[in-house]
């Protein structure tokens, strides 16, 4: 019980240390167990350092920063035990641009290490740009949701601009 | 597990049947609000075993059938698969004799009568199909499966709420 | 105390039960107040239908749905008594293209019908394509933060394509 | 009330002096994760007298003042003024004599040392400023002022606390 949660705090740690950095492209970051020597009871606690910013808990930092952050705790967790899918529901909404290409840097580099296949809801041009395949929602009769496939290229003219 | 293809009929917004194919690297899933890009989603977790409607935005798990518009009924029925190759002992436990192979898990609501499993054609318990996902690393809880309120609850999440994230990933 | 509650109820929700109808441009919505027959121990509850769905609760619509309903509450509790100063951090980031062009053309007609002055924070590109003037906030220098002027018509391209 | 200009320095990031041109019609404020904008209408929020640190993502009110960097250390105090233009009889409660006319409302904080308050120079209580902005349809609580979290704390609100929104309204 303890010594697996333990076990599994320092794995899901190391990856997430390794992906804030990249996702920030810098900054540095780390998972505390906190209020208790019994990891059971511990509580989880999170200090992240942006880039030239100070070593704050996650709530001292941006809206953007927060999200970015919270992905890659999760992409650590997943990491230390690799799902064969993975589904990401607007996970890119408070991202800017920048921070943006660095998550689906991160999605390709993934993709290349883990045999995980990934269907990623977005409503952001640039993260559409950079999927391998797109399919469409589509709801002409109200209230009746149907799937559709969806020429990349023509999102893809949406982004070049 | 390559998880494959997903099927829906008369879940949620998806009352014509629609299927899914899952292919390797990235799939973008798009559309306008509330077009059922999350229903989709949903019906990934469901299919898998899912037992809280709460956390599938529901009040209780009939509600996740296709509830009428003004211009078609109710359905009775909510019906989803999942389709995946496995390799290795998996299929075993379902009782199928192959160690490799297809494998098809059908989950399936009807109006007051609750959930019904099948496993490649065979009535399984929603436990074996728990087991079966979590043998793969996956299933209901994985989380890998990010849904759309997921990344602000673990923003406010209190410290020991986001220790159990850490228990239900060991 | 009661009374006061009462009449505010009436008029927010008159206001907001337009605002939903334009915001999704169509469907409707209204305001209950719920457990108790006095006001000032019931709860507010919201109820909506977008176009051509079953009325609901708002935790049943989707979040793009739910973020455009709490929005036209906001503005309806706004409209009761028209501030001089309008702040809104990033309230675009769950929309669709679509429903960010409605919300646009609700800003335009307050813009027009009150002296009400906005303020809009914003990652969107069609969002920043609307405005009428820019400002910038860079950290060229880290953690310190700078206020500059944006050419509109540089952030106009990038949406006309 | 006309409100024109906003001013700061040493709040949060904004260590140098910042001044912002609040002209009529929609402004828009663009810029990268973290660079500062929520910081900016935060500094609104706070000039008008906001006393809780924790609504401002503060464990307590001396946080707002520039804590410093790498390269730069903290400072001591920091100081936003508001600029506004008055119609009517609102400059006589701060004892202006004047009913039209300008406006300025300065608060400033001293690590340790707490807020002070000035209007058109004139030192005054936290709750003059309060009733200057509350006769003016505004203040710190204005539903108006709509922060990064608050869309998502409206749609997860219990129907009591939604309540309390009206009521802090009417
Ligand atoms: N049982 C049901 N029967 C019919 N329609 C349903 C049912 N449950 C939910 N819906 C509809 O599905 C819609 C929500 O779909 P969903 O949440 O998947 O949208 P979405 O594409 O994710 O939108 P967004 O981009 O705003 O997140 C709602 O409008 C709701 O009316
Ligand atoms: N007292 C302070 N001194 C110095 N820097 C501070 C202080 N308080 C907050 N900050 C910094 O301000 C940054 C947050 O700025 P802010 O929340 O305004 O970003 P933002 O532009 O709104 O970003 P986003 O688009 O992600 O919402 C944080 O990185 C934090 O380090
Ligand atoms: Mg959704
Ligand atoms: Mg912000």
């Amino acid at each position: 019980g303890r010594i697996r949660l333990k076990a599994a705090f320092e794995a899901v740690d190391t990856h997430f240390q390794r992906l804030f950095t990249t996702l920030f492209n810098g900054g540095a970051a780390h998972l505390e167990l906190v209020d208790s020597d019994d990891p059971l009871e511990a509580g989880l606690e999170i200090m992240a350092q942006p880039p030239g910013k100070k070593l704050a808990s996650l709530t001292l930092l941006s809206g953007g920063e927060q999200a970015l952050t919270a992905i890659a705790l999760i992409f650590g967790l997943f990491l230390t035990n690799p799902a064969p899918i993975c589904v990401l529901d607007e996970v890119d909404a408070p991202l800017d641009d920048a921070n943006i290409e660095r998550f689906c840097d991160l999605l390709d580099k993934m993709v290349a290490e883990t045999r995980t296949r990934y269907l990623i809801v977005t409503h952001n041009a640039v993260t559409m740009s950079r999927m391998h395949r797109l399919f469409g929602v589509t709801m002409v009769e109200q209230g009746v949701s149907r799937l559709v496939s969806v020429d990349l290229e023509a999102a893809e003219e949406l982004v070049a601009a | 597990m390559k998880i494959k293809r997903l099927r829906l009929t008369g879940f949620k917004s998806f009352v014509e049947p629609a299927e899914l194919r899952i292919e390797p690297g990235l799939t973008g899933v798009v559309g306008p609000n509330g077009c059922g890009k999350s229903n989709l989603l949903e019906a990934i977790r469901w299919v898998m075993g899912e037992s809280s409607p709460k956390s599938m935005r529901s009040g209780g798990m009939d509600d996740v059938i296709f509830a009428g518009t003004s211009s078609r009924p109710a359905r009775d029925f909510a019906e989803v698969a999942l389709v995946a190759d496995l390799e290795g002992a998996a299929l075993t436990s379902i009782g199928d004799g192959d160690s490799d192979g297809e494998l098809e898990v059908i989950r399936r609501i009807e109006r007051g009568q609750g959930s019904a499993y099948r496993a490649n054609g065979r009535d399984v318990r929603a436990k074996d199909i728990s087991l079966i996902f979590a043998d793969a690393a996956t299933g209901a809880h994985s989380p890998a499966l990010v849904s759309q309120g997921k990344i602000a609850a673990v923003i406010s999440a209190k410290p020991a709420e986001r220790r159990q994230m850490l228990e239900e990933a060991a």
